[in-house]
């Protein structure tokens, strides 16, 4: 929409409803990570702004477009609307967005056809001329999260909306993340292009010869070293990236040792963390020996340390395969680093390790992964209505789960893969930490995402589905529990392996993502899918956020929908666990017990974490920059007395300053003072020799005009 | 090789994406989604 007055600060506050479902309030947050991620648009809880968004549980999901100022603007997340994509795509309404079909030039390229649209609903399909909508110089993207899909509003079975270009017939109104396009046309409207992503880090495919700024270490007596190759003899004979769909690109970095136990290190260049933690995601594959490994270090800088302090990170161990495998580093550094890649050989000197398609962020890592291999044979040979299930996973919270996944669909739902996420317990009742949980489980959000394989994960459009369990929720038709132990209310199974467990009824939906979709993009690469599956803790979500303490909330004015949330009260809750970040990272590698299918595999490679210098810990560490936010695209850094304090953001000719960076200067203002100041000083001189002039002419033309003799 | 299947819970109710629930929950919004706002001067 056009108007400076409908934006937000970058920095957009945010209210969550009590009246929010769980499982929503975490998707949200969720939501607001991947905005951290790939645009500058960031999150925080509302702390008396004069407008901010109020997140509640309304009949259905909608927005208003862009800041109305009004105060308090409601946004509805109501029941159904918990999917990552909706939550997406409504903050985007209220950062000022339209659909993408209603653009002024949208007609070249879909056809709406009248004739199938509902009787009433054709005020749907308007379309704004360019004086009120902006497409910001962005191509017409049929993938954009803000699209409709081709049945919207239809009477019949006929589509509405027609592609001009057939390919994207079944794609449109995807629901996955947003789109490429989404994400520039962000960036334009608020100006990203100054500061960038509140949590990206580095993104590294190996395909230029400046291999992203990575910087090579090799002791002098070494042979060894890492090389940028499209190939390697004894595999990989195709680089992750393209996989050898492109001739003369395709390049990744590999390292062959001509001496056993030789060792050679990568280094990335310097990168500078906001909040704490980090989350390393690669692709490695192992031609070389089981005994080849891969050590992950930091290189760390203090202010006075200019060759930084090595931190050992974690040791893997990547198995002989003849197929890339995706791998994760959970980090915690907030002082400036470097990351290192230490590739040590084995006993053969044969072959070697290789690593491509690189991304760090600031942010968790998936606890787990499940790889299928030859994903696309799994679909056509799979029948309607049949599931194939994970290895169970145990989380870092102690509960072990499993997810079923239809790759051909359910009865109802045929052209739709559907999946499932279940609770599960040992036979014998020997789970780890099976003892502490509690049942029914209370809170636990667990997630699948089936991963847009996309090199550069800021353009990725994954899908995603999450579930949490209600632990008042109960089974149908019974009095048990729907998330009590599955060996109370699940059923006895018997693993690929022949071990016995329970498991749980499952949640989950039969619409996660069409077919074509699953076909597009990236979602299968070198003929495997990737899901990624986590299980977070809510529990600090069930209290109510806190409001702010001296301020009660505006009424809310300039809506027309019902169904706001309830009238709340203005006392502070003193409960917290409002951040801004999701949580639970791990390094932890998951207890892949059995798999019912034969065709899949567990992707997890074995990794060996140090005894010491690695935290183990599941939370990410506490951070002090957390209680400074600084504004306009500043760093909070710590100073020498571990004190948080804002760097603020410059360029060649402007500045920020302020604690927060919350003030602007620029060498164009310093001019302009200077000017008026020189033009001040003129004018007073001038004034000032005027006057002397004046009284020196006067005082001459008295002494002129004197009698003679007085003169005497 | 398909396996046994237990209970099922369908979180979205089969409803492929948020006009469905719009539609579903009986509502008529501005294109689907939008809260009308009379300071924008139109109607649909």
């Amino acid at each position: 929409i056009i108007g400076e007055e409908y934006r937000w600060p970058r920095m957009v506050p945010y209210y969550l409803e009590d009246d929010l479902e769980i499982n929503a309030k975490g998707v949200i947050l969720k939501a607001f990570e991947q905005y951290r991620l790939k645009t500058c648009i960031d999150f925080k809880p509302w702390s008396g702004e004069q407008n901010y968004i109020s997140v509640f549980k309304g009949n259905g999901c909608f927005s208003s477009i862009g800041n109305r100022r009004v105060g308090k603007q409601t946004l509805s997340i109501g029941s159904g609307c918990d999917r990552l994509a909706t939550v997406e795509h409504e903050f985007l309404h209220a950062l000022g967005f339209w659909h993408e079909q209603s653009r002024s030039d949208r007609d070249d390229y879909v056809y709406i056809d009248w004739d199938q649209i509902t009787e009433g609903k054709e005020h749907n399909f308007n379309k704004y001329n360019d004086s009120v909508s902006s497409f910001l110089n962005v191509p017409y993207d049929y993938g954009s999260v803000m699209h409709y899909s081709q049945k919207a509003f239809q009477s019949g079975s006929e589509p509405t909306i027609i592609t001009r270009i057939p390919d994207f017939k079944e794609t449109i109104g995807q629901r996955m993340e947003m789109s490429q396009s989404d994400v520039r046309k962000l960036h334009t409207l608020y100006h990203c292009n100054k500061g960038g992503s509140s949590t990206f880090l580095d993104s590294c495919d190996f395909e230029t010869e400046n291999i992203c700024g990575m910087i090579q270490v090799s002791g002098e007596e070494s042979r060894a070293s890492w090389q940028r190759v499209s190939s390697a003899p004894g595999g990989p004979d195709t680089d992750y990236t393209q996989t050898g769909r492109c001739a003369g690109g395709g390049y990744f970095m590999h390292f062959s040792a001509v001496e056993p136990e030789s060792s050679s290190q990568l280094e990335s260049r310097f990168l500078y963390p906001k909040r704490g933690f980090q989350c390393l995601q690669f692709f490695i594959y192992n031609s070389g020996d089981s005994s080849d490994r891969l050590r992950i270090w930091t290189r760390e800088f203090d202010l006075h340390d200019s060759n930084g302090t090595l931190r050992f990170i974690q040791e893997i161990y990547a198995p002989l395969s003849d197929a890339w495998h995706i791998q994760h580093v959970s980090l915690n550094t907030s002082k400036k680093f470097r990351v290192l890649f230490e590739a040590v050989a084995g006993k053969r000197t044969l072959g070697g390790l290789s690593i491509d398609d690189l991304n760090l962020w600031e942010g968790s890592c998936p606890e787990h992964v499940w790889r299928i291999r030859g994903f696309s044979g799994v679909m056509e040979n799979t029948s309607v209505d049949s599931a194939i299930y994970s290895p169970r996973f145990t989380s870092s919270l102690g509960y072990s789960f499993q997810v079923s996944l239809y790759p051909n669909g359910t009865g109802s739902n045929p052209d739709e893969l559907a999946t499932f996420l279940h609770l599960t317990s040992s036979d014998d009742g020997d789970d780890e930490n099976d003892d502490g949980l509690v049942w029914p489980a209370q809170w636990k959000q667990m997630s699948v995402t089936m991963m847009d394989q996309n090199p550069d994960i800021r353009q990725r459009m994954s899908n995603q589905r999450s579930v949490t369990t209600d632990p008042n929720m109960k089974l149908d038709g019974s009095e048990g529990f729907f998330w009590d132990d599955p060996r109370k209310v699940g059923e006895l199974v018997t693993g690929e392996d022949g071990s016995r467990y329970y498991r749980g009824p499952g949640a989950g939906t039969k619409v996660f993502l069409s077919r074509p979709r699953a076909l597009s993009r990236n979602f299968i690469k070198n003929g495997d899918s990737l899901f990624l599956l986590s299980m977070d803790d809510l529990s600090h979500l069930v209290a109510p956020q806190p409001l702010p303490s001296s301020t009660v909330p505006p009424p809310q004015t300039g809506s027309t929908v019902t169904g706001s949330p309830e009238n709340r009260t203005t006392t502070v809750s003193s409960t917290s666990g409002f951040t801004n970040a999701t949580t639970s990272t791990t390094t932890a590698i998951p207890a892949s017990s059995s798999s019912s299918v034969t065709s899949i595999t567990n992707s997890t490679l074995t990794t060996i974490p140090p005894s010491s210098s690695v935290s183990s810990s599941t939370e990410p560490p506490t951070d002090p920059c957390v209680s400074l936010q600084c504004e306009n695209d500043g760093v909070c850094v710590l100073d020498e007395a571990n004190l948080p304090v804002c760097r603020c953001a410059a360029g060649s000719d402007w500045w920020f300053y302020g604690e927060r960076c919350e003030f602007r200067s620029s060498t164009h203002n310093l001019i302009v003072i200077a000017v008026i100041s020189g033009v001040c000083v003129f004018v007073v001189m001038l004034m000032a020799s005027g006057v002397t002039t004046y009284l020196c002419v006067r005082r001459q033309k008295r002494r002129a005009t004197l009698p003679a003799d007085w003169l005497f | 090789q398909a396996a046994p299947r237990g209970i099922e819970h369908d979180v979205d109710g089969g409803k492929q994406d948020l006009f469905d629930i719009n539609e579903d929950a009986g509502l008529d919004l501005f294109e689907g989604d939008i809260l009308f706002d009379e300071k924008l001067g139109r109607n649909s």
